[in-house]
C-alpha cells in the first residue's frame, strides 16, 4: 500500500480512539505525573478510604465537596466483605461501558463491519481481554492504577491486599504494564496496536480467516511506518511492540482461571451478562 | 455463536445501548 494510504489509515484509528474512549493514555499520565489542573485524584489506600471513595468509582466528575470526607469508624469485617463485593461489581459495570467503547472501536476499523457477523463476535470474545489489558497500561504505574474516569487512584498495595481471589486479579497487570509502558507508546500508536490485537486470524472458531488477515496485514504496515516517524530513535519498536502480544494471551489465559476460580468460591458473585458471553468457553 | 452472545452481537448491529450495560 501506498504510504500515504497508511497515514490516513493510522489518523482515522487515531481519531475513532479518541471518540470512543473516555481517558486518553496522555490525560491519564498528566494526572499520573501531578502535571494537571484538574484535581489531584482521590487515593484509596485501604478498606477506610474504599468506604470513603466507593460512592464516586465509576464517577465522570468527583463531587468536590465530598473529597474530604473523613471518619467513616472502623470498618466490620463482615462489611468489608460486602464492600469488596461491591467493588468488584462496580469494576464489572465499567468493564462492560468498556466493552462497548472497545466494540464501537472495533466497528470503526475499515474493512470490520464487513467480515462475516460471527467472524466480528469470536475476534470481540477472544481480543476483548487482550485489549483492555493494554487500555489499563496507561492508567497504571508501579504504585496503583486510576480508576473511575481518572477521578480516583488506588494504591497497588491495597488491591493486592483483597480476600483471595480478588487480590490476585490485577498484580499480573501491573508487572505487564510497568514494562509495557517502558515502550513509551502515544495515543496514536496505541490505537493502531488495538486494532492489530482486534484483527487476529488465529481466534479459535473463525470461519474466513483470509480477509482478517488482509486487514490486519495492512494496520501492521500502517503501524510499521507510524512507529519509525513517531519513534525514529527507539530501535526495533514494532518488534518490540509485537512481542508483547505474546504476553497477553498468557495475561488472559491467568485471568480466565481467577475468575473461574471467582465463580466457585463467591456464591455471591454475579458476573455482569455481557462479561459472562464473553468469558464462557474462552479457552 | 451469535445466539450465545446476543449482547455483543447486539453492541455489533446498533450503536451502544445503555439497556445493556
Amino acid at each position: 500500500p501506498e504510504a500515504a494510504d497508511l497515514r490516513v489509515l493510522a489518523k482515522h484509528l487515531y481519531e475513532s480512539y479518541l471518540k470512543n474512549f473516555p481517558l486518553t493514555k496522555a490525560k491519564a499520565r498528566a494526572i499520573l505525573s501531578g502535571k494537571t489542573s484538574d484535581n489531584a485524584p482521590f487515593v484509596i489506600h485501604d478498606m477506610k478510604s474504599l468506604a470513603e471513595g466507593e460512592q464516586f468509582i465509576n464517577c465522570r466528575q468527583l463531587p468536590r465537596q465530598e473529597q474530604r470526607r473523613t471518619s467513616m469508624g472502623l470498618i466490620q469485617s463482615e462489611l468489608q466483605s460486602e464492600l469488596e463485593l461491591r467493588f468488584f461489581r462496580s469494576c464489572q459495570s465499567r468493564s462492560a461501558e468498556a466493552v462497548s467503547e472497545v466494540t464501537e472501536f472495533a466497528k470503526s476499523i475499515p474493512g470490520f463491519v464487513n467480515l462475516d457477523l460471527n467472524d466480528q463476535v469470536t475476534l470481540l470474545k477472544y481480543g476483548m481481554i487482550e485489549v483492555l489489558i493494554i487500555m489499563m497500561s496507561p492508567l497504571m504505574n508501579k504504585d496503583g492504577t486510576l480508576i473511575s474516569y481518572g477521578q480516583i487512584f488506588m494504591t497497588r498495595e491495597f488491591i493486592k491486599s483483597l480476600r483471595k481471589p480478588f487480590g490476585e486479579i490485577m498484580e499480573p497487570k501491573f508487572e505487564f504494564s510497568v514494562k509495557f509502558n517502558m515502550l513509551e507508546l502515544d495515543d496514536s500508536d496505541m490505537a493502531l496496536f488495538l486494532a492489530v490485537i482486534i484483527l487476529s486470524g488465529d481466534r479459535p472458531g473463525l470461519l474466513n480467516v483470509k480477509p482478517i488477515e488482509v486487514l490486519q496485514e495492512n494496520v501492521l504496515h500502517s503501524m510499521e511506518l507510524h512507529l519509525k516517524m513517531n519513534h525514529p530513535d527507539s530501535l526495533q519498536l514494532f518488534a518490540k511492540v509485537l512481542q508483547k502480544m505474546t504476553d497477553l494471551r498468557q495475561l488472559v489465559a491467568h485471568h480466565v482461571q481467577v475468575m473461574q476460580l471467582m465463580k466457585e468460591t463467591e456464591i455471591d458473585m454475579c458476573l455482569h451478562p455481557l462479561l459472562q458471553e464473553i468469558m464462557k468457553d474462552l479457552y | 455463536l451469535k445466539e450465545k452472545h446476543k449482547i455483543l452481537h447486539r453492541l455489533l448491529q446498533n450503536s451502544t445501548s445503555p439497556v445493556d450495560l
